[in-house]
């Protein structure tokens, strides 16, 4: 049974305690806090109110048996720090922590936490990345240089097969699915807009007016195709 | 040209807006701060110093004419709704929000604000889905039963080509990327992990024991081989 630990019960902290929760892993809840302790009490499988710079403390709940470690405290970088110092020292295998700031991130990191979050940074470029074209609906990250972003299809693919298409020579990238919308009667008479997502289509496949398509490339040539679809 | 504002400058605004400019757009970066003003004069087309509920200001500013604008103030709500109701008064056509709860976001909602973003929660729940499986690294949902998943290579697949294993048929899932991390050393002879992503790869590619793969397919199927690669 996986059992996590998350220290820190501000917003980014509940929700990973709730999810956790919710997908049937077992929750320590810490804070200093003694509302914010309570507020989870309900949910999770322990909520223990203590300072998490206390060693002693954290020994004392045996958080040295726990999968991972959350530290789920961005503004207090001495706070954090220590916290990660400590459970190193206490020998969890598993940190993840969230940071406020490069800085915070480079500190960690080079302590051996194995993951760093900043989420005002990370979910900042998506959302930029998603006012520079109207036309794109996600952009996905999945390396430092490529993306997962799925478009409206471009007026110049619209009615043209795979095959002619050609993506992967002239732009550079891949359609690695193609979703459509078919409008259709539900049981109770309504009309409704049922989705349909081709994954990994054939060549033969045609792209139509309304389609959307997820397209695979570097962040580059992914931005040079929605440039031109404008 | 698109044109966009920024209003606030904290992590996720300022985020926001140098993404924004290195993708090429125009954007006004507002703050009642001027420190905060100062910071982003060098790379911003335009930076003012305002107070976002001064009705005055944002319209001597032309606020009107931008593509989007942008609230960037997750602390504050009545500043928050204050601004959203005027840019609503002066007739912004899109304005996205920063909240830091779900009443945040369900006041602005109602008042017009095309788009409401939580980071704190969004990002939490992903970390928390990539907690349960410590295999998975990002899991993305690109329709409502189809996912694209970075997990570790599974211990049955190292040393085989994709052709042998045919994960087509055998998992009903594809695989679009290998990630492989390289020792190298760089300029100033540091040692480094260089990550190297193979995007679309072909059938003689074979995975490594350290490698990891993008994988896409229905989350069932995602899951099912997630789940006996354990
Ligand atoms: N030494 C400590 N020991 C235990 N809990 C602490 C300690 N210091 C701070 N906390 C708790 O960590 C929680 C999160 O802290 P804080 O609000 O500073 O971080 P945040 O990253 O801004 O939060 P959010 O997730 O809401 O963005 C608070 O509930 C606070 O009580
Ligand atoms: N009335 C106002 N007019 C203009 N700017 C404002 C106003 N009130 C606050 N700000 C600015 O908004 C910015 C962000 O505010 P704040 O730090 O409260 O939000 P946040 O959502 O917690 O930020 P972050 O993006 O760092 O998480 C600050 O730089 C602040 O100076």
């Amino acid at each position: 049974m996986a059992q996590f630990a998350v220290i820190g019960l501000g917003r980014f902290g509940i929700t990973i305690a709730e999810t956790l929760v919710k997908k049937g892993a077992e929750v320590i809840a810490i804070d200093n806090d003694e509302k914010k302790v309570e507020e989870v009490r309900a949910f999770v499988t322990n909520s223990v109110c203590l300072d998490s710079t206390d060693e002693q403390a954290l020994r004392a709940i045996d958080i040295g048996n726990v999968d991972a470690v959350v530290i789920a405290i961005g503004e207090n970088i001495e706070v954090s720090v220590l916290t990660a110092a400590i459970l190193r020292k206490i020998g969890v295998g598993k940190i993840l922590a969230k940071v406020d700031s490069e800085l915070h991130a480079r500190i960690l990191t080079i302590m051996g936490v194995q993951r760093t979050i900043f989420p005002e940074q990370y979910v900042g470029r998506e959302i930029a990345n998603l006012l520079i074209s109207q036309h794109v609906f996600t952009y996905t990250e999945i390396s430092k240089e490529h993306s997962v972003v799925e478009i409206s299809v471009p007026s110049f693919f619209v009615e043209k097969s795979l095959k002619d298409l050609d993506v992967r020579n002239k732009y550079n990238i891949s359609i690695i699915a193609i979703k459509s919308t078919k409008p259709t009667v539900d049981e109770l008479g309504n009309n409704i807009l049922l989705e349909d997502t081709n994954v990994l289509p054939s060549a033969e496949d045609v792209l139509h007016q309304s389609d959307r398509i997820i397209i695979i490339g570097k962040n580059n040539d992914v931005d040079a195709l929605v440039k031109i679809a404008e």
